[in-house]
């Protein structure tokens, strides 16, 4: 143990382990996720290259074979609780996102969500054991948050009984959404649905994309990656272009708005149900952001009292960086936005079971707000977290520029939470309209 | 705003437009508003930012009805806005931030963890008025002297988390793996795995790199 850092640890002035109880929530939460931590720690089988040290494809190839490992893993050790698993799969694949991260974390809950029962006898089984790998399709290469202006359209043919998806312009194309490229043979495609002439809005249709056996395109079906990132090595964010591609009416998730078989289109009982899912991703963000301002605290500050530099009093020997009051001011408001975060992350989240359990009893009366709420807490949490990053990375000074530090790997996997579910300044405006309305 | 300058009592957390509006419409001079501010009492600062981001959302409404009043349309005066509604929006948030900060104080037992995270708590709210003082000013809820003296409060608080500042991050509880960061080992030895990280390099698998024979050696053939 260095003895700097020994020395930090022997003038605290209160008990860590009680404030890290204080962050996770609970003591029996800091125990179970020590729990699975330690379970992934102790596997032998998800040894791996540093991906710092590998090429784009191997990084790919690493990461499918990990997240294959995961998901036996979780069955294995039985974890379903969905807090659990993203604990587990957060912390198993380290910081990168995943190739099977849509299917987990949107396919799945997608069909748990919006699958009528006879869907769920068909659909769920197989993506359940990935005979189905499904990603979600919804953001094209010309419109993203502004959901209403998507291009991609699905058109009901009575006479087939079958709806024709198609992508009409180049800028419709599906853009972005991960495992897309190389990964999934199934996708959830948001389409504008037209039915006996009419646009009736945005709709989910399940679109089988590749051969279930030799995985390769099927017909009308244009697939693949949209080449290398700023980060996300580990993941295929893909391009989807279909051509006039058909599937049968039962594959248009109907459990609440419907298209009979002669093509009448029956309404969904309320256009908030989808806000639901926007509010919890919205929510979880602010957690990550808080996570990713804790992160590059945590290396900051342990680096800033191991490194000695340049000198305060003539001939005294060089004091530890954090003793300078400039290099205090750059992270400590940092360490206390972390803290504000991590609060704001948890009220977030207990918020929207609070609320959740409402509108499951048909009480929507505080969803606008939390629609607010959690639009405006993604976009300033995540701007000022992105910011605080790229200080901490600079207060390492020239180390904090090798990805040996970890900050830069950080900082490109955070910062696409400023533009992905709702670009910030978008996410603001929506606040802005509430406020102003109230 | 709307529905608070209509007279209705909001509920939620925006509830706090209605009592800008009902405290906007008493015949009080501006020199009353609260210029005493204690800057050490958290909760006289959640109050402070909450009156700021009730006058930013008025600025901003405000600008949308001078734009209306120039014949412009609902959506281009709300796009002529822009700037105030995000600031406004960005003033909401950063009060619900300090607020919920505090609020979670008042749920801390443990008195050194509370003091800890007072002292955090503190700076983060004095900070953000640092770093937004003309908004602070502008409307009149800070005077200039007590901007130079939250100054000087920040840098005391600097000093008083010193000597906290590794316990605290070590309470995030991030295994090392899981942070991967040469420079936030847990145990403090960088210079040696720094060395060591580097010497793993592809780069480094062979002494002599095969670019060396492919293009530098013939290049000096042909000087």
């Amino acid at each position: 143990m260095n003895p700097d850092i020994t020395k930090e640890r022997n003038n605290a002035t209160f008990d860590v382990e009680k404030l890290t109880h204080i962050l996770d929530g609970a003591p029996e939460i800091t125990k179970r996720r020590r729990e699975i931590e330690s379970l992934v720690l102790s596997d032998p089988d998800f040894k791996e290259e540093d991906p710092n040290f590998l090429s784009r494809s191997e990084r790919y190839d690493q990461a499918v074979r990990k997240s294959a490992q995961m998901i036996l893993k979780l069955r294995e050790y039985g974890i379903a609780d969905p807090e659990e698993i993203y604990c587990y799969k957060n912390y198993r694949l380290s910081n990168f996102i995943k190739p099977l991260d849509l299917h987990l974390g949107m396919f799945l809950p997608t069909l748990l969500n919006q699958a009528t029962p006879e869907q769920m006898d068909r659909f769920f089984m197989p993506a359940w054991n990935l005979e189905i790998i499904g990603t979600y399709a919804q953001t094209e290469m010309g419109h993203g948050t502004h959901l209403r202006g998507l291009e991609t359209t699905s058109t009901y043919d009575p006479a087939t009984q079958e709806f024709v998806l198609n992508s009409p312009t180049v800028s419709s194309i599906k853009w972005w959404p991960g495992g897309l490229g190389k990964t999934s043979n199934h996708a959830i495609v948001l389409a504008q649905l037209y039915s006996q002439g009419n646009c009736r809005g945005l709709h989910a249709f399940i679109v089988p994309i590749r051969d279930m056996s030799t995985h390769v395109p099927l017909p009308g079906i244009v697939v693949g990656d949209i080449g290398p990132k700023f980060g996300f090595s580990e993941v295929d964010n893909g391009f989807l272009r279909l051509e006039n591609v058909r599937i049968p009416r039962e594959n248009m998730l109907m459990k609440y708005a419907k298209v009979e078989p002669d093509g009448t289109y029956v309404k969904p009982p309320s256009a908030k149900l989808t806000y639901g899912t926007m509010v919890f991703i919205r929510s979880m963000i602010v957690g990550k952001s808080a996570e990713a301002v804790a992160k590059s605290c945590t290396i900051a500050i342990r680096y800033s009292v191991v490194r000695h530099q340049s000198e305060l009093r003539p001939g005294e020997p060089e004091p530890q960086i954090l003793d300078y009051q400039a290099q205090q001011y750059k992270l400590f408001p940092l360490l206390a936005m972390a803290y504000a975060f991590t609060f704001v992350g948890q009220y977030m989240k207990e918020t929207y079971q609070r609320i959740s359990g409402d509108i499951s009893q048909g009480d929507f009366s505080e969803m606008p707000e939390l629609h607010a709420l959690s639009a405006g807490l993604k976009a300033f949490t995540t701007w000022a977290a992105n910011s605080a990053i790229e200080v901490c990375r600079m207060s390492c000074g020239g180390h904090g520029y090798s990805c040996s530090s970890g900050l830069p790997d950080i900082y490109v996997e955070f910062t696409p939470t400023c533009t992905y579910e709702g670009e910030n300044t978008v996410m603001m405006l929506q606040t802005a309209r509430y406020l102003v309305k109230s | 705003y709307r529905q608070a300058k209509d007279g209705q009592q909001l509920s939620g957390i925006v509830s706090y437009l209605s009592e800008a509006e009902h405290r906007r419409v008493q015949p009080q001079p501006v020199a009353a508003r609260p210029t005493v501010v204690d800057i050490n009492d958290l909760s006289s600062l959640v109050e402070v930012y909450k009156l700021r981001a009730a006058i930013l959302v008025e600025l901003a409404n405000k600008s949308i009805q001078q734009e209306l009043q120039q014949r412009k349309s609902q959506e281009d005066a709300w796009n002529n806005s822009a700037i105030d509604l995000v600031r406004a929006s960005d003033a909401h948030c950063h009060y619900v931030v300090v607020k919920l900060f505090t609020d979670k104080l008042g749920k801390t037992s443990d008195t050194a963890i509370h003091s800890v995270l007072s002292t955090l708590a503190l700076l983060y709210a004095l900070n953000g008025i640092k770093q937004n003082s003309g908004d602070f000013l502008q409307a009149g809820l800070l005077s200039g002297p007590q901007v130079l003296q939250i100054s000087v409060r920040i840098k005391e608080l600097l000093s008083l988390l010193r000597p906290n500042a590794v316990a605290l991050v070590d309470a995030f509880d991030f295994q090392d793996k899981r942070l991967n960061s040469v420079l936030g080992r847990y145990d403090g030895n960088v210079y040696e795995n720094l060395f060591e990280w580097a010497r793993c390099s592809p780069l480094n698998s062979t002494e002599v790199h095969e670019s060396f024979h492919k293009y530098l050696k013939p290049l000096r053939s042909k000087l």
